[in-house]
């Protein structure tokens, strides 16, 4: 697969704290994400988005990023903090 | 799907447009009308009852507003998030629901890029009374943006939906079967208008003609969504083939600028290089720049280099942008970019191989294939390729005007008979290719 731009992969995880698959960053420390963390979130949200599983930000998951939504999170944070738990 | 964070314990609710779009050709009161409508959606099926109010206090406010507008969160601009609603409860802020006013807002449109007000007040009133995203693909409730849901007055919400919402608040009587005459609305709901505002909402004169059981004088993809023309009136469909109504619409209340003795149309297609949409009667044709004619029309058909005699149909080939125009079993290839007749034609229908000699009219879909209409039948040529698909021709109204299979057997259809465009009846045998009878059995 065509590698990823930093601007995508920000874009991505940007996309995946703001709809509650990922903590929010924290202002100060802006805490990074593992590799793990982030593919368990990417594969979250593509289950949640009906597109195929693979953990990774394909194409199917950059056009689903892209396409109009409501801007309430799928997640609630609570959740996100106990699965981080 | 996420646990339901909280309910109204009140069941009747107020609601209130606090601001509108300020760039918007929806009007104030088909905002409103809609949202009476979306929050109608809801209060249908559950014990919810809505009711506007103007004073500054509404349980259910409604705001267009735009970016950052303090409340944590921000819109961003076109596209993106567009819409977001609180969930109940006693904090200030609940219920509150606001649209991004950076959207292009529609209602009944066939803008690829509109978002459909509608459809996405459904689902953030579904916020704003309890329920949560779902991931469920038939869902109302699911985060994405899914395209307009169709006519709000015939809007039927997902059972999927149904279910969530009745484990928050239970079924309203009216549902049950133990329902009794709901003599609480004493109000009169607002008017939606049908088509564009100033569109009569009077019913089509009782000559209407029978979807299910005609012929078509013209057909046309028109900004995506596909028009059938019958005498004064047409039939409109979105691009996902969904009918806009059951009933047909008058020609000369939609298409303005047209004569008002016009019985009817012999062709339709939009112009490639403008999107100007162009009709055609006898020796005469009309430019339209959206559902308006414009100075100089009519004009003879000459101008195509077209014999004067008319034309039976006109569409444009995906394959080449190029329009072709039919008549008495000869065609002729125009170049609408370069306003010109392209040489060597008229040539013989016979080389589009399956397609009969003399057609009602023609068009391309959405999917790229050419299709071409003669009676209550259509045939299919897909995209590059000049002969009709194996399995047509197959019946118009079954596969395009939801005409179920039994009035499809109703007696006229079955013999198919069909008015020739001089209007002789003419008893036209249906064939399959090998030249055999065809026909259907429904029981």
């Amino acid at each position: 697969a065509p590698s990823l731009t930093a601007e995508q992969i920000n874009m991505g995880v940007d996309w995946l704290s703001k709809f509650g698959y990922l903590p929010p960053p924290d202002p100060v420390t802006g805490q990074l994400q593992t590799k793990e963390a982030l593919t368990k979130a990417i594969k979250a949200m593509q289950r949640f988005g009906g597109v195929e599983e693979s953990g990774e930000l394909d194409e199917a998951t950059l056009v689903l990023m892209k396409t109009p939504r409501c801007s309430l999170p799928d997640v609630n944070e609570s959740e996100t903090a106990r699965r981080k738990r | 799907t996420l646990t339901t964070p909280s309910k109204w314990s009140k069941r009747h609710l107020s609601w209130r447009v606090r601001t509108f779009p300020k760039e918007s050709h929806l009007g104030h009161d088909t905002i409103r009308a809609l949202m009476y409508y979306a929050l109608k959606v809801w209060s249908d099926i559950t014990p919810l009852n809505f009711h506007e109010v103007a004073g500054s206090e509404a349980d259910i406010q409604i705001d267009f507003s735009r970016a950052d507008h303090n409340d944590g969160y921000p819109f961003d601009g076109p596209g993106g998030t567009v819409a977001h609603a609180f969930f109940p409860g006693d904090h200030h802020t609940s219920g509150e629901t606001h649209f991004d006013d950076d959207e292009s807002w529609t209602f009944r449109s066939s803008d690829a890029h509109g978002m459909d007000l509608f459809a996405v007040a459904v689902h953030e009133f579904g916020h704003a009374i309890g329920l949560a995203h779902t991931s469920a693909i038939e869902s109302v409730m699911r985060p994405y943006y899914q395209g307009p849901v169709g006519d709000p007055l015939k809007y039927d919400l997902p059972y999927e939906d149904k279910v969530r919402v009745w484990q928050l608040y239970g079924v309203r009587d009216s549902v049950s079967h133990m329902a009794r005459p709901d003599m609480t609305r004493t109000a009169e709901p607002p008017v939606l208008p049908d088509l564009p505002e100033n569109r009569s909402t009077l019913p089509p004169a009782r000559d209407a003609p029978d979807r299910c059981n005609t012929d078509f004088d013209a057909v046309a993809q028109i900004r995506g969504e596909a028009f059938f023309f019958k005498g004064k009136y047409f039939w409109r469909l979105t691009r996902e083939k969904h009918l806009v109504s059951l009933r047909p619409a008058q020609i000369l209340r939609f298409w303005r600028g047209l004569p008002i003795n016009l019985d009817s149309v012999d062709a339709v297609y939009e112009r490639p290089v403008d999107h100007k949409i162009v009709f055609f009667k006898g020796g005469k044709y009309w430019v339209f720049k959206d559902n308006n004619v414009e100075e100089g029309y009519p004009r003879p058909i000459s101008d195509f280099g077209l014999p004067l005699d008319g034309v039976d149909a006109a569409f444009v080939w995906t394959h080449n942008d190029k329009t072709y125009f039919f008549k008495d079993g000869l065609y002729w290839r125009y170049d609408d970019h370069e306003r010109r007749m392209d040489t060597g034609y008229p040539k013989d229908v016979v080389l589009w191989k399956g397609v009969p000699a003399l057609l009602d009219d023609a068009m391309r879909w959405l999917d790229g294939a050419s299709y071409f209409f003669k009676g209550t039948e259509y045939w299919r040529v897909k995209d590059n390729e000049i002969e009709v698909e194996a399995g047509y021709p197959r019946s118009i109204g079954r596969d395009w005007l939801v005409c179920t299979e039994m009035q499809s057997d109703s007696p006229a259809t079955h013999t198919n008979e069909t008015r020739s465009r001089q209007g002789q009846k003419q008893h036209q045998e249906s064939r399959s290719e090998n030249g055999y009878e065809v026909c259907s059995c429904t029981s």
